[in-house]
């Protein structure tokens, strides 16, 4: 199964490399490489809710969007953290990377929700330096 | 460290990387092998967090991540070589890449049994864990996240509720989704918001949800009993899905073209989606034409 829109051309390439399966001490049984498969999966939880209430009374959360993906959007994902009703402790406002508003930041009691504006679905591949700030403010329990 | 796993030429790179990296499989639920790629942080491994990363799909392969994402190694597209990536997260961290579940990617089940869901996933994800701190139980006592996109927002929370409440010792102090799902309905019905801010509907058709999905001060959009309303969600939501737009990134184009967007191989995601509205009118009556009918019509650029 091929997402649409994505390419993935050379990463299926490179990964079904013999010498790369080889590198990768890739056993014999593995099948050849694809980005997804389609298996037979029954999705459990419409809901992630109870799960986010019990895993925030003890760790901490970080929620972000790219802001312009629509399967999975931002605005979804805001109301579900809404939804959880923490307490919170910052307005929404702008987070920058050097001089560049890199998007919005809200904070709660021990959960993030952050935008990453201008990006898609993947944030990493599309907002590589805001991403890397992002996650590393997070480990590092900086605002 | 398990050195038996430790990938000491990785092909299609110039230079080695001056930081280990492991790759091989580890012990989950029955028979199922799971495939792992560890990248040790390029700053201080011993004293950095350990992060697992865990793509989505379901069933999409994490390599995704490592080797167009956050990971140290990106491809070319010769699909031969390889290139540094500046911003990886091992800049900061020791990264597990986990392909999960069985049939994903690498990781594999030898009797092929594929079926699953998603508490077993967390579960074959939480016993990969166990064995992964086997291999490698020098950064048992490091600070743990867990990490994940798409449908990773299922994976990530429900692996770190079973960490919460089982016994193993992992030292987790939190989590990241990102552009995760966190609740169907929701993810859908924001969606409708989403594409009338954006401009993708028009005012018709959005006065149109507006009249017959809303009562004024709230509107129920895919979860609605009104025909006419969900004739029209499905209306929006097939200019989302089906015209050629990137669903993935809206201001960008869409690899392959729209043709890819009607492929039959849609994701699991779209596949699931389609039946999280199966109950919708499979089409919207003649005067609420999806975009590609009227674009075909009208030269209109």
């Amino acid at each position: 199964v091929v997402p649409p829109c994505i390419n993935v051309t050379g990463v299926t390439a490179y990964l079904n490399l013999p010498a790369v399966r080889k590198a990768l001490h890739i056993a014999e049984e593995a099948t050849a490489w694809e980005i997804c498969s389609a298996l037979p999966y029954k999705t459990i939880y419409a809901t992630m809710y109870d799960t986010y209430k019990s895993i925030l009374t003890q760790y901490r959360g970080l929620v972000y969007n790219g802001d312009t993906d629509m399967a999975c959007n931002f605005l979804g994902d805001e109301w579900f953290i809404e939804s959880l009703n923490l307490k919170q402790k910052t307005d929404r406002a702008p987070w920058k990377l050097g001089d560049q508003i890199a998007g919005f930041v809200k904070e709660f009691e021990g959960l993030s929700l952050v935008t990453v504006k201008g990006s898609g679905h993947m944030v990493p591949q599309e907002r590589p330096a805001q991403a890397l700030k992002m996650i590393t403010s997070f480990l590092q329990n900086k605002p | 460290a398990y050195a038996p796993d430790e990938v000491t030429n990785l092909p299609g790179l110039k230079t080695q990387p001056t930081f280990r990296h492991y790759s091989g499989y580890l012990n989950a639920s029955g028979e199922d092998r799971l495939h792992y790629w560890f990248v040790e942080s390029e700053n201080d491994p011993a004293n950095d967090p350990v992060v697992l990363w865990m793509n989505g799909g379901p069933g999409c392969s994490s390599m995704d991540g490592m080797l167009s994402e956050l990971g140290p190694f990106h491809v070319n597209n010769d699909g031969q070589s390889l290139y540094m990536n500046e911003f990886s997260w091992n800049k900061v961290a020791n990264v597990i890449f986990l392909e999960a579940p069985a049939g994903v990617g690498y990781s594999y089940n030898p009797s092929k049994e594929y079926a699953t869901d998603d508490d077993k996933v967390s579960m074959g994800n939480y016993l990969a864990l166990q064995s992964f701190f086997k291999k490698f139980p020098e950064y048992a006592s490091n600070e743990f996240y867990v990490t994940g996109e798409s449908y990773g927002g299922i994976y990530v929370p429900t692996l770190s509720l079973r960490i919460l409440q089982g016994n193993a010792t992992i030292n987790m102090k939190g989590f990241a989704v990102g552009n995760g799902i966190t609740n169907f309905t929701t993810n859908s019905d924001s969606l409708v918001y989403f594409a009338y801010y954006h401009g993708l509907i028009g005012l018709n058709l959005w006065k149109g949800l507006n009249d017959k999905c809303c009562d004024g001060t709230y509107c129920v959009f895919t979860e609605s009993t009104d025909t006419g309303c969900l004739t029209l969600v499905r209306e929006t939501l097939n200019i989302v899905y089906n015209i050629g737009l990137n669903t993935y990134s809206l201001y960008l184009d869409c690899y392959n073209g729209p043709s890819s967007v009607k492929s039959p191989l849609l994701t699991r995601y779209q596949f699931d989606m389609q039946h999280a509205l199966g109950h919708l009118p499979t089409q919207p009556p003649k005067y609420y034409q999806p975009m590609s009918a009227i674009l075909s019509k009208s030269k209109l650029g």
